[in-house]
């Protein structure tokens, strides 16, 4: 199986091509390479039904965190994991706002502390994928821990 | 820098890149051995942060963040080119791709048993990460940062965990989530009111879930144990999930069409192993939406 609606197959073939596996040094013993394992997903165990209690220990330790989301995603929509970050009650520091790319409105945001929840207007799933300008503008600005 | 994993040339690439590249391997638990691809920043390598990018699934690779979201290149349709991206995150950042866990991708298991669970595969993403370091001490001084996308909104943290109160010398200073999964209620829960509240459920489905599953003004959209509530839920989630629409991304058209898709049942695979719970609302039972409405174009 492959992800639903997702055409992989340009770097699928890429990818199994005998000379670009010898260029990025896979071994010739190892299967093709697929997108997702079945064998890997088959067997997997959930231990996390949420990393409320992780988010809290992070933040507790002054690490920054940027939660965004592309908002026509349904796999993992924007309004679940803004419930998710307003339910760790840490407090707000800057107004539910939006933010600009080349001159746009890319989307909004609000801060709480070192956390921020983004959302990227009109992007799916693969942010980086469907906003790419956007998308870069929002990774630097949290690298570098400016404005958005 | 380790040298035999240098990438000096890539069949399909027709231009000269102004970065370097390494593929090889990271040392996780003994006996396994994760697929790496590191790519140096195109602005200063030496003083730019270090960013670890991981994909989802769980059980999918970071290569697809790689070649189709944000690395400097992706592959053309023709499967055999390669074109740059103006966009590529090492414009700013050295950016590390990492096939995790063992069994995906080209990441493997001397003993290829391939079992495993979140604490396992944040526990290997971390030795993995001290394993980078090693071959890469130039890096060590550098910011670094882990970012997750989708089942990676549980990798990117438990492993933020390990590298935050771990030993290992990181100059770790955040992470981020990209369309995370951060909680399975919530994400269910909202899920419900996205749909709604962009037109994908009539009034009468909407009244219904709202008359079975809510008490009091509370409503229960994720693990309801009602039998009508559930039936309801079953119809809502079909229609994201399993009546031709994108659910990556709503408004954007699903490759392959709707009567192509690659799923046949109302999981998808990116999440089947969240949604393993789904089996209790009994969702292949339940009459499929494409079957009760006219086909439309």
């Amino acid at each position: 199986e492959v992800p639903p609606c997702i055409n992989s197959t340009a770097q699928m073939n890429w990818l199994n091509r005998a000379d670009v596996r010898k260029a990025l040094h896979i071994p010739d013993t190892l299967p093709p390479w697929d997108i997702c394992s079945d064998v890997v997903g088959g067997q997997y165990t959930n231990i996390y039904p949420t990393v409320k209690d992780v988010y809290l220990k992070l933040l507790s330790l002054g690490v920054r965190a940027l939660v965004y989301n592309g908002d026509t995603d349904m796999a993992c929509n924007f309004l679940g994991d803004k419930w998710f970050v307003e339910q760790l009650n840490q407090k707000t520091t800057s107004k539910y706002q939006s933010w600009i790319s080349d001159d746009q409105i890319a989307g909004f945001y609000e801060q709480y502390g070192n956390l921020t929840l983004l959302t990227v207007k009109g992007a799916g799933h693969m942010v980086p994928q469907w906003a790419p300008g956007p998308a870069l503008d929002m990774f630097q600005s949290f690298l570098s821990n400016k404005p958005y | 820098n380790y040298a035999p994993d240098e990438v000096t040339e890539l069949p399909g690439m027709s231009f000269k890149p102004n970065y370097r590249q390494w593929s090889g391997y990271l040392k996780a638990s003994p006996g396994k051995f994760l697929h790496y691809w590191f790519v140096t920043s195109q602005r200063d390598p030496l003083k730019d942060p270090v960013v670890l990018w991981l994909n989802g699934g769980p059980g999918c690779s970071s290569l697809d963040g790689f070649l189709s979201e944000n690395g400097p290149f992706h592959v053309n349709d023709d499967g055999a080119t390669l074109y740059e991206n103006n966009f590529s995150w090492n414009r700013i950042a050295n950016v590390l791709y990492l096939e995790s866990p063992a069994g995906v991708g080209y990441s493997y298991s001397d003993d290829q048993k391939y079992k495993t669970d979140d604490d396992q595969v944040a526990d290997d993403n971390y030795l993995a990460l001290q394993s980078f370091f090693a071959k890469f001490p130039n890096f060590t001084q550098n910011e670094f940062f882990i970012i997750g996308e989708s089942y990676g909104g549980i990798y990117a943290p438990t492993l933020s965990q390990r590298v935050a109160t771990g030993t290992a010398k990181i100059n770790f200073k955040g992470f981020a989530v990209g369309n995370g999964l951060s909680s399975y209620a919530l994400n269910d829960q909202s899920l419900i009111y996205f749909g709604y509240y962009h037109g994908l459920f009539g009034e009468q489905l909407w009244t219904d879930l709202n008359t079975n599953c809510c008490d009091k003004g509370t409503c229960n959209f994720f693990n309801n144990s009602k039998e009508a509530c559930k039936t309801l839920l079953s119809q809502a989630f079909s229609i994201v999930y399993d009546s031709g629409l994108n659910e990556y991304a709503l408004y954007m058209d699903c490759e392959g069409g709707v009567g192509a898709r690659a799923y046949k049942r109302s999981m998808s695979h990116l999440f089947r192993n969240y949604r393993k719970h789904w089996d209790t609302f009994q969702l292949l039972k339940v009459p499929s939406v494409t079957g009760q409405t006219p086909s439309v174009g």
